[in-house]
């Protein structure tokens, strides 16, 4: 994934099953942001892999005051960037089940 | 220090805890 300044994991172990997980959220490089977080806390949250969408979250951060909202482009990306590889997991595993 | 948890109007909790300062020197 591309170095957004921005890294996002998984708080917990994916069991490939449940639709919400626990994610966190780090600031690596607050100099890759246009404008200063809140702090360099690693933030968590749950995520729903069928109803929440990256951007909704990288908006609810922003409105709790974690980010700025010159940001949002990027909170969601990296967001999305960890999703989109948490869902290609899951399908390999699925295949490799089959 | 310890954890802080912020919920949003739209019901997602956000629990923020404090990253050692040892952590963010890491390259």
């Amino acid at each position: 994934a591309e170095d957004t300044g921005v890294r996002v994991e998984l708080a917990e172990e994916d069991d490939g099953q449940k639709s919400s997980i626990a994610m966190r959220l780090c600031v690596e490089d607050a100099k890759k942001l246009k404008g200063k977080p809140k702090d360099n806390g690693a933030i968590e949250f749950s995520f729903d892999l069928h109803k929440d969408h990256p951007e909704d979250v990288a908006q609810e951060m922003i409105d709790s005051g974690f980010f700025q909202e010159c940001d949002s482009k990027t909170v969601a990306k990296s967001i999305r960037d960890r999703v989109a590889l948490i869902k290609w997991r899951r399908e390999r595993t699925q295949q490799a089940n089959e | 220090g310890s954890a802080m948890q912020v919920v949003h109007s739209a019901g997602r909790r956000f629990i923020v805890s404090p990253v050692p300062e040892s952590r963010l020197q890491e390259p």
